[in-house]
């Protein structure tokens, strides 16, 4: 089973 | 005072018609470089990185950077209201709270001008870092926009695996199953439609077909789309808007539970 991650895991917050 | 000129309204309608269904709202970064927008989708899957340099401009004039937030429901009104090769111009003074877009019509006989509230949108803005990917596929945009809607039918997630040989898109559901595979091109006549696979390490990534439907809202804007892969790092679609600049989409893969 697959889940959708967020974007945000993978850029960092400026 | 802020003031960007272009003398074919088209290519605006067509950058709004690319981020208007992912993004409700957008701050427009100027500069005297130019404008950009970052913004996530309301779901924080994807993210929306547009660049308009200031030099694609007909005229670009920016005095201060200012930032402008946008409602893009509103902002897609507007442009409606301009003829395809009417002149727009989009202009503010320092530290306003609208935005104004005027068009005009290339005989001149009929200048429209078109006030918009500006919003304070309150954005993360995300650093997103410089990649080696171990893939990137130059395609037709259009065949990437054909595959994307053609393999929606059967699953909410496609599999793209890139290899030496070429890259595949899979979808599978209750339906059956479908593939489309498409090889590297040698002696196109067309550079547009050229497929061009440059491959450091093959990769496997699933991802979500509503947001890669979404992206291909942007085929009107170039004959090539460019997606760059890595391992579990987000895909990059990237459409180049002819002497302007760039959009480009970031999304998040689907992982194993």
């Amino acid at each position: 089973k697959q889940t959708q991650s967020s974007i945000r895991n993978y850029f960092t917050v400026k | 005072m802020f003031e960007a000129r272009l003398n074919n309204a088209t290519t605006l309608k067509k950058i709004l018609d690319a981020i208007k269904d992912l993004l409700n709202e957008g701050t427009f970064d100027c500069s005297d470089s130019g404008i950009q927008l970052q913004a996530m989708d309301n779901s924080h899957v994807s993210l929306v990185s547009l660049t308009l340099r200031s030099d694609g401009f007909d005229k670009f004039r920016c005095d201060r950077n200012l930032s402008m937030g946008m409602n893009l429901g509103s902002m897609a009104k507007i442009l409606k209201c301009a003829n395809n090769d009417d002149t727009v111009t989009i202009k503010a003074q320092d530290n306003a709270d609208t935005v104004t877009f005027m068009f005009e019509s290339q005989n001149q006989e009929k200048v429209s001008d078109y006030e918009m509230k500006l919003m304070n949108l309150d954005q993360e803005h995300l650093g997103i870092p410089e990649t080696d990917y171990s893939c990137v596929v130059r395609m037709p945009a259009m065949e990437f926009a054909r595959i994307c809607r053609d393999l929606a039918q059967f699953s909410e997630s496609v599999v793209i695996c890139c290899t030496k040989e070429g890259v595949k898109f899979s979808a599978s559901g209750d339906v059956g199953s479908a593939n489309v595979k498409l090889a590297q091109t040698f002696n196109v006549d067309k550079e547009e439609e050229a497929i061009v696979i440059e491959m450091q390490e093959p990769v496997v990534l699933t991802f979500a077909c509503r947001y890669l439907n979404a992206f291909t809202k942007a085929t009107p804007l170039s004959n090539q789309v460019q997606l760059s892969m890595s391992a579990d790092v987000p895909l990059v679609v990237e459409y180049r808007i002819a002497e302007l600049g760039h959009i480009r989409y970031y999304l998040a893969p689907k992982i194993e539970d």
